[in-house]
């Protein structure tokens, strides 16, 4: 597949596991968003804490999609074009 | 003090790998 289609199938994917984060779709996540999903993940709260801050690159306290699927490219060895 | 060397970058990738891992097999298991 040519690498703008490998693009799109991870923005799918990235929203997808977005939606999953965001359950009251808001349009963006928090950090209490991720201290939810801490019942359902193998990760400490620590852990849920460095991946947030992992993924907040601006470091406004909120999650965009856009910022998750730049994370998620990088989970997958892709970058997305900015 | 140099709090950020020690470690290095992989922890983080680590986690975050782990982190998407668990949020798909959980998008994969339910609905």
């Amino acid at each position: 597949p040519s690498s703008s289609e490998m693009q799109r199938l991870m923005n799918e994917k990235a929203h997808e596991l977005f939606q999953v984060c965001d359950t009251e779709k808001k349009g963006f996540i928090t950090k209490r968003d991720m201290q939810r999903l801490q019942s359902e993940l193998p990760l400490s709260p620590e852990q849920l804490e460095h991946v947030f801050d992992s993924l907040d690159v601006d470091g406004n306290g909120f999650l965009s999609l856009e910022e998750f699927t730049d994370g998620f490219g990088g989970f997958l060895g892709l970058r997305s074009t900015s | 003090e140099t709090k950020a060397s020690a470690g290095g970058g992989n922890t983080s990738e680590t986690m975050l790998a782990n982190f998407f891992n668990s949020l798909l097999s959980k998008k994969s298991g339910g609905v």
